[in-house]
């Protein structure tokens, strides 16, 4: 229900005028998605494989990363859109570790790496987030994920 | 050149949030135009890293929805350095926040979404892909000529959902609009997406594939979706639409598509 908070909060006059946010009057409580935008929602690219070949060949660091017990973009959703970039593997998958843990698994590709998140919903750092930091401790250093 | 901070910057520094503990970094929030034909602004919450900002890279998060708020779910439930309380009348520290490692820019986007407001109504009801990226360049390079200390330092994208889109799609405008110049201001390295929005054929075979593997439908309903759904078309038939609501409404039960073994909030 945590959103229900952010509802609460950021509807607040004083919080508003500490972050200088809603300074025109906008005609609407502020809320955590609207509804009028998605369902309006009009050009949408079928897919993003082209753009992560681009992206990839521009040499970008690419990092993809799935929490496990979300239904909505799961795992293997992202995995079978993966295996369609068809990439050369560079290190096998493995276990990586967080807190002595197993904190998921990974394989590590020219261009891409892909990593699933143990116990994670689609907010990974909301629902495991020392792994989620291990994660993005990781990509910023430019490092596998550890194995062990 | 690297610039001077320029007066913009700091009318938008937060001295301190309501019920917000104590903290050592600095914070700023406020509007950056990016359309002024139809009045579209793009509020953000830019929280620097714990120590030593100035060696530490700057990351852009974007939740998706589409519509949905960068604040509400990136910054308060998730990367962000507080977590609000349930009263919503006090702040606590994140003990995982990605601000320890970054300089994290959070955005609301596109226009309509939280704060991020438009002048023209009709563009609440026009929104897309390419103009939610276009607005996010634009609002990139002023966001970076405010604070020009941030100019040519390394720079990630994040996000998570349908900023599946947002992320890549904002990452080839910048690379795009890089080609320009020698010397990027705009010093993208990378980006990382969680849970994303990647390729409608292949999301939704793999998401059918994870309802029946992970038990919450039948291998009946299994069966019906996998011959009465083509996922190539963008609009699915209504016997497909049929099939899939009764999946979700009277297989899977109560329960919380975003987190599954988890309760469901009431």
């Amino acid at each position: 229900c945590t959103e229900n908070y952010a509802e609460k909060y950021y509807n607040r006059p004083e919080v508003q005028r500490a972050m200088h946010a809603n300074t025109t009057g906008i005609p609407y409580k502020w809320t955590a998605c609207s509804d009028v935008l998605i369902k309006n929602w009009t050009d949408s690219q079928f897919s993003m494989l082209p753009t992560y070949r681009e992206l990839m060949a521009a040499g970008l660091r690419i990092w993809v990363f799935s929490g496990d017990t979300d239904s909505v973009v799961p795992v293997t959703a992202t995995r079978f859109s993966l295996n369609h970039l068809n990439l050369t593997v560079k290190t096998q998958w493995y276990p990586w570790y967080s807190g002595g843990q197993v904190g998921g698994w990974t394989e590590v590709y020219e261009g891409l790496t892909f990593a699933t998140v143990r116990g994670a919903g689609h907010e990974v750092p909301l629902f495991q987030p020392k792994r989620g930091f291990t994660l993005f401790s990781s990509f910023l250093a430019g490092k596998e994920l550890p194995k062990s | 050149g690297g610039g001077t901070k320029d007066e913009g910057q700091e009318v938008d520094r937060i001295s301190a949030l309501p019920g917000q503990p104590p903290v050592t970094f600095s914070q700023f929030s406020g509007y950056i135009t990016v359309n002024e034909t139809h009045g579209r602004a793009l509020f953000y919450w830019f929280t620097e890293a714990t120590t030593h900002p100035e060696k530490k890279p700057l990351v852009l998060w974007l939740n998706g929805g589409p519509g949905c708020s960068s604040i509400a779910y990136g910054a308060s439930e998730e990367i962000g350095p507080f977590r609000i309380n349930r009263t919503g009348s006090s702040l606590y520290l994140n003990k995982y926040s990605w601000n320890k490692e970054a300089n994290i820019l959070f955005l609301e986007s596109p226009a309509g979404v939280g704060f991020s407001y438009t002048n023209t109504s009709s563009d609440l009801t026009d929104s897309g892909d390419q103009r939610t990226a276009q607005d996010a360049l634009i609002f990139m390079i002023r966001w970076i000529s405010r604070f020009p200390q941030y100019k040519y330092r390394d720079f990630y994208i994040s996000g998570e959902s349908y900023a599946g889109h947002y992320v890549p799609q904002l990452a080839k405008k910048i690379h795009d609009y890089n080609k320009a110049y020698s010397e990027p201001f705009i010093n993208l390295k990378g980006f990382i997406v969680g849970n994303g929005v990647t390729d409608s054929y292949y999301d939704n075979i793999g998401t059918v594939t994870f309802w029946w593997s992970h038990s919450m439908i039948s291998d009946r309903t299994y069966r019906s979706i996998l011959s009465l759904c083509n996922f190539t078309l963008t609009n699915f038939s209504q016997s497909c639409n049929d099939v899939i609501n009764y999946a979700i409404n009277s297989e899977f039960g109560n329960i919380d598509q975003y987190s599954i073994y988890t309760p469901t909030c009431t």
